[in-house]
């Protein structure tokens, strides 16, 4: 599913600003 | 088993709603008063006859370029939720692929004018009808009516912040690998939602009228996938060339 996702896995490793 | 209902202090409840009311504020894309600055300016009929002669697949990708703007501000709020980030990444991806458009039709009421029946988009406040060259007519009416429904609700920024964390944690979507974990998550954001109702002093039907409304989002979220589905079998090079990579992923 992560390799699918890798935008939202991207966007949910970011730091929350 | 996860049938009994997690035991909650008072004050770990306020500090709950604490959390999801801030989390909620600081993501949710427009604050109250600058709406009120915009002045619920409605768009011109020249102007709705602009949009409605766009062609279809553009309209279609700038419809799917301000969907994916208002998902990043809800994948934002997720992660500011209390037990979010604790559950593992595949249970992460799972609500927001499942839930955060929901949460984007849960938000709308923010921007929804009951009286005038519009909602705040690309700059000013647009009837159905400025969504007409999208040639989903049906959909865009059941959206505007769960708008309208939601307002008549009066629901309160901790209301709207619970009731936001409460469908993004559902703990009965398909393939959670720790579905136990999601459900206690969801479980204690319920409890907080009546804490909050209750000390609101809201009637006691507001909680299952909100529960109603879950089956709605569900609805309205299957038939923006099937209207998906239908547009990209006749323009599918305008999908995988124009509309955002998130959207894509997300519902592709």
């Amino acid at each position: 599913l992560k390799e699918k996702h890798k935008i939202l896995h991207q966007l949910l490793q970011n730091s929350t600003s | 088993n996860g049938d009994s209902p997690p035991t909650v202090s008072m004050a770990e409840l306020d500090h709950l709603v604490q959390i999801i009311s801030k989390s909620h504020l600081e993501t949710c894309q427009y604050l109250r008063e600058e709406l009120q600055q915009m002045s619920w300016q409605n768009f011109l009929q020249d102007e709705v006859e602009r949009y409605q002669s766009k062609p279809r697949e553009v309209m279609w990708q700038l419809c799917a370029v301000k969907i994916t703007e208002a998902i990043q501000y809800v994948v934002e709020f997720a992660k500011r939720i209390d037990g979010f980030m604790d559950l593992c990444q595949n249970d992460q991806i799972v609500l927001l692929k499942a839930g955060s458009l929901e949460v984007v039709f849960v938000r709308m009421c923010r921007v929804f004018d009951s009286q005038n029946n519009t909602v705040y988009f690309d700059g000013k406040f647009a009837g159905p009808d400025v969504f007409k060259a999208l040639g989903c007519d049906d959909l865009i009416t059941s959206v505007f009516d769960f708008a309208k429904s939601m307002c008549s609700l009066h629901l309160t920024e901790d209301e709207l912040a619970l009731f936001s964390a409460f469908v993004l944690l559902s703990a009965d979507r398909s393939w959670l690998q720790e579905k136990l974990q999601v459900e206690k998550l969801q479980q204690k954001i319920q409890l907080a939602l009546q804490h909050v109702l209750q000390k609101n002093q809201r009637e006691d039907g507001v909680l299952n009228k909100l529960r109603c409304k879950v089956s709605a989002l569900r609805s309205l979220c299957s038939r923006h996938t099937e209207k998906l589905s239908a547009f990209r079998a006749i323009y599918p090079d305008i999908v995988r060339t124009h509309f955002p990579p998130l959207y894509k992923e997300l519902f592709g």
